[in-house]
């Protein structure tokens, strides 16, 4: 968050423009924002209330704080609370550290802090890359519910029934927004605690937020895919952090860290895990650089050269300081291909993609005195292109619903330096005794409160907009091009597809002022639900008034944002109505047809009168299936459907699959 | 047999309540009082329902988490008035 907003706000020299956002939105003043999280800590200066007012009296929460020991709320941070029981149903711990809102962990306080963090001047890690951290609600008041704990098994540390409490508690509390960066499978809407309470919250005119998952490249990994939720992707920004690995045969290589300089300046000898293994070690074991694997008298004073995998990224070079390296060489094994990430190492360290990392073992392998030297790492801006997306960021196709894209839209979330936890040190070691109040973090959990800092100024803005209205003028604002004006890439460096970005990227000013939304209420998502074939009884358990289902009810006139067609077979109709929310204008339609298919709208002229008159159009989208350009059948096309009046570019990704 | 059957954490959900938020407090225990007795009616008594209810959600949500076996959540599921009976899973950091 030292950069990552003036990167989507396109501010010069940390200079806020008056027409910015920030600026319109009074920095989200008012506002409240709920974490469903682990925690907060409630030290750390991003949450701390110099120049704060009274708390809004429309705020019902509280601070919980059972044992005394423990979280002090004020008039930032004004409220925390804890849900533990469903954790422990399952077996789950409990005690001091497992009854409070203290996050002991550091993903809840940088989420919270990226969403609704002060701004922080002089946020650094461990000394290095100052800057300002900063919240995308500055202004926002902020609230903890802690609803993740240290894991029990492999299943997954932040249970459903504590997730569900959180919801109620938030909803009743009085939060404007929800950020939620957690995910399990991709399951039902009604058997997915995410989704029904995230219903609830929106039923309530709470906006809620939540990430997409980091299961990617594979395609049908986008989790948190219900309609009523904003689902967010995770993409770069224009800042890397390298650091170079030059070794004794004039190769220099660019990797990626966040760490300190070997000493001296000078080559040290290079060898790899497998070379420093203990006796009793496999040299699998070894070459990933596993705690116990490793013979401190071969590697002592050395650069170790370990292959990513189960340990040596998570663990942040510790397995291998406590070997006595000097330095880490982490190298991506195949799999992770490309990605490489800027994690804040116990030791020099760089992170190489796995064709450069093959360089390293080749020259290790090949040579009798291998050495090597790291470079300290340095912060490069303007890098291009960017944003990318992650590799990790989940992708669609959407496996509850193909006819909804998820994700909805993407944000930064690698390299993110945002507020930590004080109770341990980011390589998550306890035999690491340092701490730092800030730290980077990369996933989806990242880009998602970018996102809802966002919804707060929205709604600090239009507080007359549905959650549906601010989630539509977020997604068709989007942009789907890079730095260099081409499109944008996935982490492999290949033109990236909907499936990765849904809308595109996330450009808050132009969110501000969309011209029209596609808006939707309760009754919509009902009529949806009845649409997926649930039964007219069960759908009535949701409504408080009498309703039925529509004998019409259909996906395909689901008032998306996105238009999204499964299993097209000659041709289909889909209607959908905008609403003027901007000044009277005439809208000219455009399409960008997908490969193989033909795209009409009708009529392709709207003339708006007035704020808030609302007109529907239909589109015609028809397979040429009697020419030889037809849309391959499985494959997915895409396309897109732009409104303008000149001034305002209203766009809908097209995705279609052909039987 | 039953009397040994595996015990494990459920959600079950059942829509939206009919009270209005206005009077969501006053009808807390009202709302807790009613899932007892809807779950007694499934184990066959109050008390062993008060014992596996562990969260009522009694506000906006209408449902509540509890620690049943797979057969008496099967049958709670058939039931008219519940959307959904699912296992209190795991969600994970992302």
């Amino acid at each position: 968050t030292t950069h990552s907003w003036d990167f989507m706000l396109l501010e010069k020299n940390g200079v806020v423009h008056r027409s910015s956002l920030w600026n319109k939105a009074s920095y989200g003043e008012g506002i409240i924002i709920g974490n469903l999280d682990t925690g907060v800590w409630p030290e750390s200066e991003s949450f701390s209330d110099k120049g704060f007012g009274e708390v809004p009296s429309k705020w019902k929460g509280f601070c919980q704080n059972v044992n005394h020991t423990d979280v002090t709320c004020n008039r930032k941070l004004i409220g925390a609370r804890y849900f533990n029981k469903a954790y422990a149903s399952n077996g789950g711990k409990v005690n001091s550290t497992t009854s409070t809102s203290r996050d002991y962990d550091g993903h809840g306080s940088h989420t919270l802090s990226t969403a609704g963090g002060n701004f922080v001047p002089g946020a650094n890690i461990f000394g290095v890359f100052n800057g300002t951290a900063k919240g995308g609600s500055p202004n926002a008041r902020v609230a903890a519910y802690k609803v993740c704990w240290p894991p029990i098994n492999q299943d997954g540390e932040c249970y459903d029934g504590d997730i569900l409490e959180a919801f109620e508690a938030a909803i009743k509390d009085g939060v404007d927004v929800l950020s939620v960066s957690l995910g399990g499978e991709p399951s039902n809407y009604l058997e997915d605690s995410t989704a029904i309470g995230s219903f609830h919250a929106v039923k309530n005119g709470v906006v809620v937020v939540c990430s997409a998952g980091n299961d990617g490249p594979k395609d049908g990994t986008v989790t948190n895919v219900a309609p009523w939720i904003i689902t967010v992707g995770a993409s770069t920004i224009d800042r890397e952090f390298d650091t170079y690995v030059e070794l004794h045969n004039g190769q220099r290589i660019k990797g990626t860290s966040i760490s300190k300089a070997l000493p001296g300046g000078r080559f040290y000898p290079l060898i790899s895990g497998a070379q420093g293994k203990a006796a009793n070690a496999s040299a699998a074991d070894a070459m990933l650089c596993k705690g116990g694997t490793l013979d401190p008298e071969k590697v002592k004073g050395k650069i170790l050269a370990c292959l990513r995998g189960e340990n040596a990224r998570v663990d942040k070079g510790m397995q291998a300081a406590l070997a006595g390296a000097v330095g880490m060489i982490l190298c991506n094994d195949k799999l992770t291909g490309n990605e490489i990430i800027a994690d804040p190492h116990f030791l020099p360290a760089s992170h190489l993609t796995y064709k450069d990392g093959l360089a390293v073992f080749e020259y290790i392998n090949s040579t009798d005195d291998p050495m090597g030297f790291i470079t300290p790492s340095t912060e490069h801006l303007n890098t291009k292109p960017a944003p990318f997306m992650a590799a990790f960021s989940s992708r669609g196709p959407n496996k509850v619903t193909p006819e909804i894209l998820k994700p909805d839209i993407t944000a930064p979330g690698v390299n993110i330096i945002a507020a930590f936890t004080g109770a341990k040190s980011p390589t998550e070691n306890e035999l690491d005794k340092r701490r730092t109040a800030f730290t980077t973090e990369s996933g989806t959990s990242m880009s998602c409160p970018h996102v809802s800092g966002v919804v707060g100024l929205l709604k600090k803005l239009h507080p007359d907009w549905s959650p549906a209205a601010i989630k539509s003028a977020i997604m068709t604002t989007g942009k789907t091009r890079d730095n260099t004006v081409n499109p944008m890439l996935n982490g492999s460096f290949v033109k990236a597809t909907p499936f990765s970005y849904g809308a595109g990227h996330i450009r808050p000013n132009r969110a501000m002022d969309p011209g029209l939304v596609y808006d939707l209420n309760v009754n919509d998502y009902l009529d949806f639900l009845c649409a997926l074939g649930y039964n007219q009884s069960t759908i009535q358990l949701f409504s408080k008034e009498p309703f039925s289902c529509p004998s019409n009810a259909s996906l395909l006139n689901f008032n998306y944002p996105s238009i999204t067609i499964s299993h097209l077979s000659g041709s289909v109709t889909v209607s959908r109505i905008v609403k003027n929310v901007g000044s009277p204008a005439v809208y000219a339609a455009r399409i960008r047809q997908p490969h193989g298919i033909s795209v009409s709208v009708e009529p392709n002229i709207l003339k708006f009168e007035r704020t808030g008159e609302e007109k529907s159009f239909q589109l015609t989208i028809r397979n040429r299936i009697d020419g030889a350009e037809g849309a391959p059948p499985g494959d997915y096309v895409f396309g897109e459907l732009l409104w303008s009046d000149g001034l305002h570019y209203v766009r809908s990704p097209i995705v279609v699959s052909s039987n | 047999t039953p009397a040994f059957a595996l015990k494990q954490s459920y959600i079950v959900y059942m829509g939206v309540h009919s009270h209005g938020p206005e009077d969501a407090m006053t009808s807390v225990s009202k709302v807790k009082n009613s899932h007892h007795e809807f779950l007694a009616s499934f184990l066959g008594s109050t008390e062993r329902a008060k014992e596996a209810i562990f969260y009522s959600y009694t506000r906006e949500i209408n449902g509540f988490a509890a620690t049943l076996d797979k057969a008496e959540a099967a049958a709670i599921a058939r039931h008219p008035n519940v959307v959904s009976v699912f296992l209190n899973k795991g969600k994970h950091l992302h």
